[in-house]
């Protein structure tokens, strides 16, 4: 399985390409934030894809990213 | 408050019906 490209992606319908970037990043966000992966995937997927993209290939964006969906998740339900 | 739902949840092998209008 290789990395997923921009060019794989424009072959699936929106949604199709939110659970392909779903499918890679969940696993990721999970070896973070192994408590509320689903959640904080869930978020993630509201960005744009090619961001989605480019987390997927620098992790130190992903967990950027990520602390700043867990302290806008702990906001919200606060 | 519909805001209760949020953020939905990404769980892997099922549809991703998240955000249908985007």
């Amino acid at each position: 399985q290789g990395p997923l490209t921009a060019t794989m992606l424009s072959s699936a319908s929106p949604e199709e390409q939110k659970e392909m970037l779903g499918e890679r990043l969940f696993p990721l966000v999970r070896s973070i934030q192994p408590t509320k992966a689903s959640k904080i995937t869930g978020m993630l997927l509201e960005l744009d894809n090619s961001e989605l993209l480019h987390m997927l290939e620098s992790p130190e964006s992903l967990r950027s990213m990520v602390d700043e969906a867990i302290g806008v998740l702990q906001a919200h339900q606060a | 408050s519909s805001s209760v739902n949020w953020p939905p949840e990404f769980r892997p092998g099922e549809p991703w019906k998240g955000y249908p209008n985007i």
